[in-house]
């Protein structure tokens, strides 16, 4: 089972767009995949068209039990109206983990210990974080086998990425395994000059972290949210599906050499 | 001396573009303009050159201070390259504020403090919030005559604006003036479904609190930050700068008529 984290702390960069894209073109595979909302904002749980104010099972229960069964994993997971694509929601009350778990020794790991009772249920797991370093990033962190950092391909952006990628080196010290992270370069807009000089930047300073392509900006991505399906599953020969595309086949080839 | 503070706690919705935006126009007009950045990313000081790890005088330095006085407010506030526009820089140290001043007495009216010193040397304060609910937005609001609160118009980000309008809620309990608030739709695409009916929908739900127009997307946006230049200074033709001419005079009308 791969896990990937899509996380920045920046917000609006296309971290849950990245997830739900890549999610329904593993599931057009034929691939099982997980999807987990860590986003108190629960922009994935709306998106995928659950009420956020009323959706039983969430995240934020699993965290309340100490004692972890199976049983509860399993009741925690919703199945969404795509084959191969099921969902544990968020909810706002993921806000309040922060305060309660913050000091609780070896409270980075539970989302492993969780993921670890579904290990041999899913192909993929996909986690969407919220836009800030705080509990659920850690152990969305933790539980990752990669981490995908969207980036806007403009200036303002890259200070940003320069923050997420420190915040990866410390975690790296706390975690056993290698944290391998790539950087997606989003919303590019060939028209413009800031995006192809910070597109040059993003390149010159994270030449072995970098996907060798970008996702360009597709306002259709606006209209899937509506429909509440995944891009790949009802927009026709849509720029933005042919890139999540092409990323997806280069995440694929590169995790399965390891 | 009139205070507008741009707000919202969902991130990448154009609060630094709105700010940058109606701040070159005033500053046009003739009008003395004093730009206030609360964010530890620290977006606005980067996107007018100054350099975010080496600048003097920034906003943190004067919350370390109990007793004010006129003479460090006044080494905080930098000039710019522009005429009429100065600005009182951020730094990353902000973003331990929270920690530090969470619970100490009266620490939301600090700004508030701050700005009453200068009231006579500028027209406008305008100020750029980080996109969460802490001590900073907190102090901003407490500051402020009027918040705008840039929305997206998609589906996604209606969610968030109910969240920022019952913060605002909140504030007004502890705030003797009213607090006057101005939804502004942003990232209007006239091409997509979903920019419509999510107008629609914010028409119907705020309709005495929204701005009646839209600022459109517009792809210049991206290169203006490169310039450290405000978008009116250097863009011809520009429609994003024509909707924030219209914004800025939608604005001063109601503004005058208080
Ligand atoms: N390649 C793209 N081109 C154009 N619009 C895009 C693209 N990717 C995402 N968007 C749009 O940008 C907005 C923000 O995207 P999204 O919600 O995925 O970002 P996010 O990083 O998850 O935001 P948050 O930090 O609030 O969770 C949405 O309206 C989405 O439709
Ligand atoms: N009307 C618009 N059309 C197209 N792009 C825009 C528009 N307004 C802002 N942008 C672009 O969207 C991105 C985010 O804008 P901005 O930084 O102003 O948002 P923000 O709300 O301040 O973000 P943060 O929450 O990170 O502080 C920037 O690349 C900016 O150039
Ligand atoms: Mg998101
Ligand atoms: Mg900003």
């Amino acid at each position: 089972m791969k896990v990937w984290t899509v996380a920045n702390q920046k917000g609006g960069v296309g971290k849950t767009t990245t997830v739900i894209s890549l999610a329904g073109l593993l599931a057009q595979q034929g691939k099982r995949v997980l999807l987990l909302d860590t986003d108190p904002h629960a922009s994935l749980t709306s998106y995928l068209g659950f009420d956020v104010d009323s959706v039983q099972g969430t995240l934020y229960e699993l965290y309340q039990n100490t004692q972890l069964d199976d049983a509860m994993v399993t009741h925690s997971i919703q199945a969404t109206s795509f084959d191969n694509l099921d969902l544990i929601p968020a909810s706002m009350a993921l806000a309040t983990l922060d305060k309660v778990l913050g000091q609780r020794e070896g409270m980075g790991l539970i989302l492993k210990r969780i993921l670890a009772r579904i290990e041999h249920q899913y192909d993929y797991v996909l986690i969407d974080c919220p836009p800030v370093l705080g509990v659920m990033m850690v152990n969305a962190l933790a539980a990752s086998s990669r981490v995908l950092v969207p980036v806007q391909t403009e200036f303002l952006a890259i200070k940003g990425l320069e923050r997420m990628v420190k915040t990866l080196a410390i975690m790296q010290r706390s975690c056993p395994e290698p944290l391998r992270y790539t950087v997606v370069p989003t919303m590019y807009d060939k028209r413009t000059r800031a995006s192809l000089s910070a597109l040059k930047e993003l390149q010159e300073t994270y030449p072995k972290n970098i996907w060798n392509s970008v996702i360009p900006i597709d306002t259709k991505f606006r209209d899937a949210s509506l429909r509440h399906a995944p891009p790949s599953y009802h927009i026709k020969n849509c720029r933005g599906v042919f890139a999540y595309q092409t990323l997806l086949a280069h995440l694929q080839q590169m995790t399965d050499e390891q």
